[in-house]
């Protein structure tokens, strides 16, 4: 009962279309969309419509491997999910909308999309009328080839159900769009968690922490308890990283010690201090450093430009990885320590033999919520071994890598959308 | 607002006649079960392209030439007589009501019938190679689960220190 979805999906999937990842409907991962001239609704302006269906189509995208393009110039041939509104006998299709009321929207499987223009169709957060967002996200989900979820939550339930605020693509919906598409993997350019002192409207100072996972110029805020990515994610770096390059970064790192707390971000050759307070990088701090400083200037005898880093708390040590080499940086000595660099593989031993990035790490993230060293690599991650681990088995090796596993299946749906709709 | 084009809004509220014709016997259910795939799978593809001119006539009603309701009813009587309770109408009837959370009563009751005049989305709920519909059992959904926190920092929640697209 457990893979009745797998079983479904896929034995129908086998019937029509079996591309290269099995019961894939769309055989290419970007799509276009048109919603076509002689089909504009009378209800809402033109750009309203085409800012909803711009929307609908994300959300979809940001759960699965698709993207999202649209497309008002190619030739109509060319257009992979056509969008338009009628009444009664419409666009050519075989199927006559009833009016007002009961049928307001079918689709075609990949093809195209109709809605009845006799519904009273409504712009989102309107609170009355039918959601056209909602209806064209169902409607988009059976373009891409689901079929009716009588699940409680589900978009694709088949009844219209009243807009509560803001609906999201709930856990059944990813995984059905997921079953047929694949999950989304990529590499990051660094991931870390934020942490910020706040005060309590006790006066007391909380520490709390984000994760935040970054691939080039965009980010993804990961929801630890909810299992996935804040709902309308990625955003564009500057948009919520004010001062640190548009393009990304090689790595975060956060020295917090009993008299320090400095987070950097690291790029190319240089590096940037990040004042969590205020929310942007520091042009000049506290001790009157001015930034955007060069790594060299900053921590002699590191290399740049580094693949990552990290402040390992427990030796006040920041682990600076480039290719297959590790230079440990003394922090309060403010130099390489003694013996750096060393090997990755020695630094890191795999606990199983030959499982091991042996260079060009992604990422090195330590994680609150795991209370665990992570270092990612393409769409793999080895989980670095504990101190309580090392108590209960002895022989495992300080810092020893465990066995890989894969990204996403231990960090969900962190999806891109198309960079058209990162604008 | 809705758009409108007349000065006295008459073309903001469809005309009566284009309104849906509700689902109020058992005739009309029939209709509606046939349509959706409770009584027979529907085979639901897309037609082929037509030409631009056809696109022009889209606007004639062609109230008589509607497969769905011809063929529906045609063969709806033909199998059953003409008679509305016959085993398959009482057993689509069930199927609909235990899909759509309703008691399963195998009866035309009215909250059955407010089910079936909710709006909805016209793609079938039984294609003809997608013959049964999808149920997926929550336990799957401990997939998702990690392991739980056992740090000393609090995630910070229900906190958007990052502004959001929406």
């Amino acid at each position: 009962r457990k893979r009745h979805l797998v079983e479904l999906v896929r034995k129908s999937r086998q019937k029509r279309e079996a591309g290269e990842w099995g019961h894939m409907a769309f055989s290419k991962s970007v799509l276009r969309w048109r919603l076509i001239g002689e089909g504009y609704s009378s209800q809402l302006s033109v750009d309203d419509q085409r800012y909803i269906f711009r929307l609908a189509f994300r959300m979809w995208s940001e759960v699965s491997p698709l993207e999202f393009v649209e497309d008002l110039h190619s030739p109509l041939e060319e257009i992979d999910i056509r969008l338009g509104f009628g009444t009664g006998r419409h666009l050519g299709c075989a199927q006559r909308f009833d009016g007002a009321g009961r049928e307001f929207a079918h689709a075609w499987f990949l093809g195209d999309i109709h809605f009845d223009d006799d519904e009273h169709f409504t712009a989102p957060n309107t609170g009355n009328g039918i959601s056209l967002l909602k209806v064209a996200v169902h409607e988009i989900g059976h373009v891409l080839g689901l079929p009716h979820i009588y699940r409680a939550g589900s978009i694709m339930q088949p009844s219209y159900l009243p807009q509560d605020a803001g609906f999201e693509l709930n856990w059944l919906d990813r995984k059905a769009i997921q079953n047929l598409y694949g999950g989304c993997k990529g590499r990051f350019s660094t991931v870390f968690d934020w942490i910020r002192k706040e005060k309590t409207q006790y006066g007391e100072v909380v520490v709390r922490f984000n994760t935040y996972f970054m691939r080039d110029g965009w980010y993804w805020l990961y929801e630890n308890r909810n299992n996935r990515t804040r709902y309308g994610d990625p955003v564009s770096v500057p948009v919520g990283w004010h001062g640190i390059p548009a393009a990304g970064v090689d790595a975060y790192v956060h020295v917090w010690t009993r008299k320090t707390d400095a987070a950097y971000f690291f790029r190319g050759t240089q590096y940037w201090r990040y004042d969590s307070e205020s929310d942007q990088v520091f042009s000049r701090d506290a001790d009157g450093q001015r930034y955007p400083r060069l790594i060299s200037e900053g921590f002699p005898g590191v290399p740049s430009p580094v693949d990552t880093a990290y402040y390992d708390r427990r030796d006040a040590h920041i682990y600076f990885f480039r290719g297959s080499m590790v230079y440990r940086f003394d922090v309060r000595a403010n130099r390489l320590a003694a013996g750096s660099p060393k090997k990755m593989t020695e630094l890191f031993p795999a606990v199983a033999a030959g499982d091991h990035p042996v260079a060009k790490l992604d990422a090195a993230y330590f994680s609150y919520t795991h209370n665990a060293l992570f270092l990612l690599k393409g769409t793999s991650y080895w989980r670095v071994v504990g101190s309580r681990e090392r108590r209960l088995k002895a022989w495992l090796p300080y810092n020893g890598l465990l066995p890989r596993r894969e990204v996403d299946q231990q960090w969900f749906d962190i999806c891109d959308v198309h960079v058209s709709s990162l604008k | 607002e809705k758009i409108f084009h007349r000065r006295d809004h008459s073309d903001v509220v469809p005309p009566s006649s284009r309104q849906a014709t509700l689902i109020t016997d058992t005739d009309t259910a029939e209709q509606f079960l046939f349509k959706y795939g409770f009584i027979k799978a529907v085979k639901w593809e897309e037609p082929p392209a037509q030409s631009t001119d056809m696109l022009l006539d889209a606007d004639t009603v062609l109230e008589d030439t509607d497969p769905f309701v011809q063929e529906g009813a045609s063969l709806f009587r033909s199998s059953s007589g003409g008679t509305s309770q016959s085993p398959d109408f009482i057993q689509a009837l069930r199927e609909f009501q235990q899909v759509s959370g309703l008691a399963v009563t195998g009866l035309f009751d009215d909250a059955t019938k407010v089910a079936m005049n909710k709006p909805r989305c016209g793609v079938p709920d039984k294609e003809e190679d997608l013959v049964e519909t999808t149920e997926a059992s929550s336990t799957a959904q401990d997939l998702n689960e990690t392991s739980t926190y056992n740090g000393t920092t609090p995630e910070l929640y229900n906190h958007t220190p990052k502004p959001a697209t929406r």
